[in-house]
């Protein structure tokens, strides 16, 4: 654990909190794609599956990780929750088309092709990490549907693309302090993932800067 | 660690 990966969770658990404190302050879920929350309770269900073969007292790193997976997992259920029940009449179902299963057959057709080892555990696991680098375009194609963003929801996905770049400072952490080699998948796609927010943070940087509400072209 | 994926991270 090093102080990148430690900020990175610590960014990845505010966005989930602002998230929800968005919702539930403004009694809606405007401006939220329901898609890109169903999208990562498909890429936490995937890849959290060791959560079953690995025991969370084995050392304090599985316990931290098994604690987090747990709560990454319950939140984003509890997150579908409120758009698909208690907030239903808030959601922009309208402006919500992307079309996810070309993400969701993109990412399986990409995962048996590059994957660690040829077994299923590691092939649904490289599914997750393709998924996860593209979960946040549905979200991004929303917000330029609707074109003025709320603060609180820049905020959400501010953090949550700061979580990922945190996690490639973390990986360069890793490479020379630890020797860590081999890890082309997962440094691939979280730089992809980064690079999809690249305009974004341009945007969100520029209307905080002018203290004015984001607004996307 | 090397080449088990990542899979200590999340």
């Amino acid at each position: 654990m090093n102080i990148f990966r430690l900020a990175a969770d610590v960014l990845h658990v505010v966005s989930i909190f602002l998230l929800l404190l968005k919702i539930k302050t403004s009694h809606s879920c405007a401006g939220i794609s329901l898609k890109t929350q169903f999208l990562y309770m498909i890429v936490f269900s995937t890849r959290y599956l060791d959560l079953f073969f690995t025991k969370p007292w084995h050392s304090a790193l599985t316990f931290y990780n098994t604690i987090m997976k747990i709560l990454f997992l319950s939140s984003s259920a509890y997150t579908i929750y409120l758009i698909r029940n208690r907030y239903k009449h808030t959601y922009d179902k309208v402006h919500d088309t992307f079309r996810i299963h070309y993400l969701i057959a993109g990412s399986a057709v990409l995962a048996l092709v590059f994957h660690i080892r040829l077994t299923p555990f590691e092939i649904i696991w490289a599914f997750s990490v393709f998924l996860e680098a593209v979960a946040i375009m549905p979200q991004l194609l929303l917000l330029q549907e609707t074109g003025q963003v709320e603060n609180i929801t820049s905020h959400y996905i501010f953090c949550l693309g700061s979580y990922r770049a945190l996690y490639i400072c973390n990986w360069i952490w890793r490479y020379f302090m630890e020797h860590r080699r081999n890890q082309w998948l997962a440094w691939a796609c979280g730089t992809v993932q980064t690079l999809l927010y690249a305009d974004f943070f341009y945007y969100y940087i520029l209307s905080q800067r002018q203290g004015k509400k984001l607004r996307l072209p | 660690a090397s080449g088990s994926g990542g899979k200590d991270e999340l």
